[in-house]
């Protein structure tokens, strides 16, 4: 996935079942952001792979206040890459068993 | 100083804690 500056990790083992899985995302360069960024930390939450979408909960961190709104691409594409390798994982696993 | 737990009007708990350290190191 590309550098945006924002890194995305799982923050629990991904038993490749569960719908719901534990992300935890953090700024890694914070020049890269067009804002100035209060370092808070690394923010964990859950996110729904079926029904949920990346970008919505970019829109909730920063609603939230830990983002400014200029920065939702890159926190959305961050999420959205981290989203993609878990599911694209989970197909190659299920593939293996077949 | 931060909130260690920001739960969003939509219902999702945002968690802050440490970042972590770059786990290359302890590979």
């Amino acid at each position: 996935a590309e550098d945006t500056g924002v890194r995305v990790e799982l923050a629990e083992e991904d038993d490749g079942k569960k719908s719901s899985i534990a992300l935890k995302l953090w700024v890694e360069d914070p020049k890269k952001l067009k804002t100035k960024y209060k370092d808070n930390g690394a923010i964990e939450f859950t996110f729904d792979l079926e029904n949920e979408v990346p970008e919505d909960v970019a829109q909730e961190m920063i609603e939230s206040g830990f983002f400014h709104e200029s920065d939702i691409k890159i926190v959305g594409k961050s999420i959205k890459d981290r989203v993609a390798l878990i599911k694209w994982k989970r197909e190659r696993t299920v593939l293996l068993q077949v | 100083g931060s909130a260690a737990q920001v739960v969003h009007s939509a219902g999702r708990r945002f968690i802050v804690s440490p970042v972590p350290e770059a786990r290359l190191k302890d590979q």
